[in-house]
């Protein structure tokens, strides 16, 4: 569920996981 | 309206807590505000208002993620199971962040936006399109029912914890956590009406029924959206394009 339709994170998994913040500009 | 309630014995103490969580109008009006103040990367061939609102959107929604992020029980979750919560609500938690905006401005000709604009009614019907007007109409006329039912911050607070946790736990993996928030959240909606609209005895049952408008709201706020998008009227990395897309598959 944390990935996109192209294989990559999600906006939304990469705005709640710890690991990728600071949150991304959308 | 009815003063915001800071305290006291009474309310129950999740409600105290959701309070102190519940972010400032006026910091996030300004974050977004400044987002909105960056170059757009938009297409070209895009209305710039419509551009705008979109991004306005998004950028609501990036906030009520940070809320989200913070609340009790929520933050505890497995990232897995936190998107699977906002994938199933994410909609209703904008549409609920609208109406809750305007029962606060209180005015039945216009409707506040996030970024502190003021939009006549008479602009919408003459601007929107007629499907976003019949949002805003249909948006407009649960504002009424609330603010006649009085809705206060307290309210408005454990019903959006409630709206956050409302999917059946049998989709998440973290069954007991979310199935305790949701019963936590009832009893502390129930417990805080009887107590502080004792001539109201329905109140809880009509605030849940408002929620049901809620969801239905936001089933056509979707089917706009999608509208807009098989239309290629949405912009390029739009934020509630991705959501809307999760939901569906």
């Amino acid at each position: 569920p944390c990935q996109g339709t192209a294989g990559q994170p999600t906006i939304l998994y990469a705005l709640l996981s710890p690991s990728l913040r600071p949150r991304p500009s959308v | 309206y009815p003063e915001p309630f800071s305290g006291g014995p009474s309310v129950p103490e999740l409600i105290l807590q959701l309070l102190q969580l519940e972010p400032e109008e006026d910091q996030v009006r300004a974050r977004i505000v400044g987002c909105l103040q960056e170059p757009a990367k938009g297409r070209p061939d895009q209305p710039a208002a419509f551009g705008l609102l979109c991004r306005m959107a998004d950028q609501t929604f990036i906030s009520i993620v940070d809320w989200a992020r913070r609340c009790m029980v929520f933050k505890e979750l497995e990232v897995a199971d936190q998107m699977t919560l906002l994938q199933n609500c994410w909609s209703e938690l904008l549409v609920f962040d609208h109406i809750y905006r305007q029962i606060q401005y209180g005015k039945e000709s216009s409707i506040l936006l996030v970024t502190g604009q003021e939009v006549e009614l008479s602009t919408v019907a003459a601007q929107a399109g007629s499907l976003l007007h019949s949002l805003v109409l249909r948006a407009q006329e649960l504002v009424l029912q609330l603010h006649a039912l009085q809705l206060d911050r307290q309210e408005f607070v454990c019903l959006k914890f409630l709206i956050l946790f409302s999917l059946d736990v049998k989709f998440l993996n973290n069954h007991s956590l979310v199935k305790d928030a949701q019963e936590k959240a009832n009893t502390a909606l129930l417990d805080y009406t009887l107590c502080h609209y004792p001539h109201c005895g329905d109140k809880f049952q009509q605030l849940l029924l408002c929620l049901v408008e809620v969801r239905a709201l936001s089933v056509q706020a979707r089917e706009y959206l999608y509208h807009k998008h098989l239309g290629n009227e949405m912009p390029r990395n739009n934020l509630l394009i991705e959501m809307l897309q999760a939901r569906q598959t």
